[in-house]
């Protein structure tokens, strides 16, 4: 999966994720990917959020809205991010998965949960796309 | 109103309406933006996201061309056509874009036959009123909107993927509480674990009826 966020020239915020979901899973199955708030979510006024892993599981806590509202509330990416990975966490010990969270201003930051997680970034600030990896 | 009252006016005016260019020049001109965060290290498809943002594209139209690169790359495998074979062997596509000035999302699920997701998620937001598309409704609104289809989205390599797990008696997978267990289905409820469910006035359950399955997401994949 990819999960995709933008900032343009204006400061206007996208995103976007594209699947082509698990591998041996039940025809007619649908994880995460288009479902607004769980695969990714965005809000101009505060950020956005990509998310990736077990798709079944993440979709039942949308931890994407989870984190535009908590980055809405006051948190710093870090922190919304890490959160809404906990959230998850608590209820589902074997649960996989990871979250990018960039805010308005274009900070950025990743949060994941049994496994090592890589996220890429492109800004003005940087000759070509760097590579931040999250340990859980 | 007397003359040096007019040129205050003007002068105010003007140093105002200079300040509000500057902000503007400001905010276009930001050393903050463009930005383009993505999961995973997918190189190309970020270039492909800053290409199109740092020429000027909108940030919906950056995000469609990045994810639009990874399918055409089949990033992982877990991304464009001839990847994650499902249980019949077959590769769907599941794809979302949401503007966070609108708040306007285009989405689509189970698509069939269509391999270029991120285009048709972004066609169901710019010409539907709807959210979500799923299944071969989906595929047939991509389709109509002038998308290339219909056309096979495995490749020999979910082919051979899919052969190789009905070899392996069609395990893992993400059946619980069905039998046969440990083989290719048809598959039918295990009542005898579901009356740990339904029999709730029992005190015999036993827990370890409940069938266990470690999880098959990995870095290969994965949503």
């Amino acid at each position: 999966t990819i999960s995709m966020a933008v900032i343009d020239r204006m400061g206007h915020i996208a995103v976007g994720t594209s699947t082509n979901g698990a591998t041996y899973k039940i025809p007619g199955r649908v994880g995460d990917g288009p479902i607004v708030g769980s695969s990714a979510y965005a809000d101009d006024e505060v950020g956005g959020c990509g998310a990736t892993g077990d798709g079944d599981t993440m979709m039942r806590f949308l931890p994407c809205y989870q984190v535009v509202e908590s980055m809405r509330q006051g948190m710093k990416p870090e922190e919304a991010a890490k959160d809404a990975i906990s959230r998850i966490a608590r209820k589902f010990p074997d649960f996989v998965g990871a979250v990018v969270a960039v805010d308005k201003n274009g900070s950025h930051a990743g949060a994941c949960y049994g496994w090592t997680f890589q996220y890429s970034v492109q800004n003005p600030d940087m000759n070509d796309v760097q590579v931040f990896t999250v340990l859980p | 109103m007397a003359r040096s009252d007019v040129l205050i006016f003007v002068s105010t005016l003007l140093l105002f309406l200079s300040l509000l260019t500057v902000a503007d020049a400001e905010l276009v001109k930001s050393d903050k933006f463009p930005v383009v965060v993505s999961t995973w290290p997918f190189l190309e498809a970020v270039r492909a996201a800053w290409r199109a943002v740092d020429n000027g594209s909108s940030a919906v139209e950056a995000v469609v061309e990045g994810c639009s690169a990874c399918e055409e790359l089949r990033c992982d495998g877990t991304v464009g056509p001839g990847g994650s074979p499902d249980e019949n062997g077959e590769t769907m596509i599941d794809a979302l874009v949401m503007d966070g000035v609108t708040m306007e999302v285009g989405a689509v699920a189970a698509m069939r036959y269509v391999k270029d997701g991120i285009r048709a998620a972004h066609l169901v937001m710019k010409y539907s009123q709807h959210t979500l598309l799923a299944g071969e409704g989906a595929s047939a609104f991509a389709i109509s909107m002038g998308l290339p289809g219909p056309m096979n989205l495995s490749s020999p390599e979910s082919v051979k993927k899919w052969s190789d797990w009905k070899e392996n008696q069609c395990q893992p997978n993400f059946r619980k509480n069905v039998v046969p267990a440990n083989d290719c289905g048809p598959y039918k409820p295990n009542n005898s674990a579901m009356n740990v469910f339904v029999d709730k006035s029992t005190e015999s359950c036993e827990m370890g009826a409940i069938e266990y399955k470690p999880p098959l997401v990995g870095p290969h994949n994965h949503d």
